[in-house]
């Protein structure tokens, strides 16, 4: 463990606190994407089945325990709880995220560290989250104007990434068989994803007007 | 033959 990975697991947790409280204390999901949450059940799921089988640390059991109940927590928020199901606007939700899942299952079973069920899976897992964003984004530049906590949200989860790279590099350097090359070309086109909204939440920011993402 | 450490990390 470094410093810039822990600094990344914290900022990832975080933006999954700000999503677990713009939905629980607004008892509202407008502006988030559903299907970028159903994505991002799917990457834990795939990613973690060694959950049970590979016990690393009671942080890393911990944290995986968190990403997956968080996430399957809000996509049953969002489809099934009374109030907060009404302020789901599936018109504005509409990237078709299917084909994302089949593409980048399709990928991994070409590439990946080993050809085995497990690690299929986790490139599969790595795959999707690199993409898993983009129906959020498309869905913040057509909704318009953009909530702060669902800004945050997405602030955090672009910056997490971020901070893996950091890590990846850092291990590099002090590691000597590390080569997690699957991970990082995916870790950079996901930060390289968040790139214009980085930009649109700066200028925002700076001056101090609502964020507004371009049509 | 490499035997895939298990991932680290999250």
């Amino acid at each position: 463990m470094n410093i810039f990975r822990f600094a990344g697991d914290m900022t990832h947790l975080i933006s999954i606190l700000v999503l677990l409280l713009k939905v629980y204390a607004t008892k509202s999901c407008s502006g988030i994407s559903l299907k970028t949450q159903e994505l991002y059940g799917i990457v834990f799921l795939a990613r973690y089945l060694d959950l049970f089988t590979d016990f690393i640390s009671v942080y890393n059991t911990v944290m995986k325990l968190v990403f997956i109940g968080s996430s399957l927590a809000i996509v049953w928020c969002m489809r099934f709880h009374r109030v907060v199901k009404r302020s789901y606007d599936r018109d504005v939700d509409t990237f078709r995220h299917y084909f994302l899942v089949g593409g980048c299952f399709l990928l991994a079973l070409f590439v990946h560290e080993k050809f085995s069920f497990r690690e299929v899976f986790w490139a599969f897992s790595i795959y999707l989250e690199a993409v898993a964003i983009l129906p959020q984004l498309i869905l913040l530049q057509r909704s318009g104007n953009v909530d702060n906590l669902t800004g945050q949200y997405v602030l955090f989860l672009g910056a997490y990434r971020g901070f893996y790279i950091l890590n990846w590099i850092y291990r590099y350097f002090t590691e000597d068989q590390f080569s997690r090359w699957i991970s990082c070309v995916s870790g950079l086109v996901q930060t390289a994803l968040y790139a214009d909204f980085f930009y649109y939440y700066f200028i925002s920011w700076k001056n101090n007007a609502k964020l507004k993402l371009p049509a | 033959n490499v035997e895939t450490e298990a991932h680290d990390e999250l």
